[in-house]
């Protein structure tokens, strides 16, 4: 199965 | 004191359609380099960026940093009341908890002002890095569109491999399967037609059809649009806006659990 992270664990916050 | 004043609605009109069926809100943060805005969509999975550089306005002032926080669909609303080719000028006090909009008509006959509630909105902002991608695609926004439209019917997810060869979209489920592939145009008469592949190193990734259905609604924006990807980071499809800046919207890759 296949499924996708946050989008905001690819950056950082700020 | 903030003004920006663009000469023809429509610009405005088109990028509210390209991110109003992602988000419900957002905040414009104004300064003097322009108009930002930055917001994921309710699932998180998707991140839009949009960038409006000030010295491409027919009027732009703003005196102190702003940061307003609009209802994209209450400001859809209002803009569909400009007539494509009024002027539109959009102001706020400093501090203030309410934007207006007021739109021109060409004969300077008719003046309308819509005058929105600001938001208060807790957004988390994120830091994007320049990053170098192993794959670039730049090919007609129609084009695309049309590719997501269409393998959307087989699929939830679609694949977008790309090699030097070209770049082929492909989707599978119960119906059956679709492949697209497109080669690099060899010879460029006119360049909005044009597949152009910078490629470092091939890539394959999964997407979902969702999403990137959702981004075409930009493709009224630009002829062209620009595919950037690397394995395992989030896809980025940028459309440039004439000379006013760029949407760009980026989209998490879905991965094996």
């Amino acid at each position: 199965i296949k499924n996708q992270k946050g989008i905001n664990t690819y950056f950082t916050a700020g | 004191m903030f003004e920006a004043r663009l000469m023809n609605a429509t610009i405005l009109k088109k990028i509210l359609d390209a991110v109003k069926d992602l988000l419900n809100e957002g905040t414009f943060d104004c300064s003097d380099s322009g108009i930002q805005l930055q917001a994921m969509d309710n699932s998180h999975v998707s991140l839009v960026s949009l960038t409006l550089r000030s010295d491409s306005f027919d009027k732009f002032r703003c005196d102190r940093n702003l940061s307003m926080g609009m209802n994209l669909g209450t400001m859809a609303k209002i803009l569909k009341c400009a007539n494509n080719d009024d002027t539109v000028t959009i102001k706020a006090q400093d501090n203030a908890d309410t934007v207006t909009f007021m739109f021109e008509s060409q004969n300077h006959e008719k003046v309308s002002d819509y005058e929105m509630k600001l938001m208060n909105l807790d957004q988390e902002h994120l830091g994007i890095p320049d990053t170098d991608y192993s794959c670039v695609v730049r090919m007609p926004s129609m084009e695309f569109a049309r590719i997501c439209r269409d393998l959307a019917q087989f699929s939830e997810s679609m694949v977008i491999c790309c090699t030097k060869e070209g770049v082929k979209f492909s989707a599978s489920g119960d119906l059956g399967s679709a492949n697209v592939k497109l080669a690099q145009t060899s010879n460029v008469d006119k360049e909005e037609e044009a597949v152009i592949i910078e490629m470092q190193e091939p890539v394959t990734l999964t997407f979902a059809c969702r999403y990137l259905n959702a981004f075409t609604k930009a493709t009224p924006l630009c002829n062209q649009v620009q595919l950037s990807m690397s394995a395992d980071v989030p896809l980025v499809v940028e459309y440039r806006i004439s000379d006013l800046g760029h949407i760009r919207y980026y989209l998490a890759p879905k991965i094996e659990e």
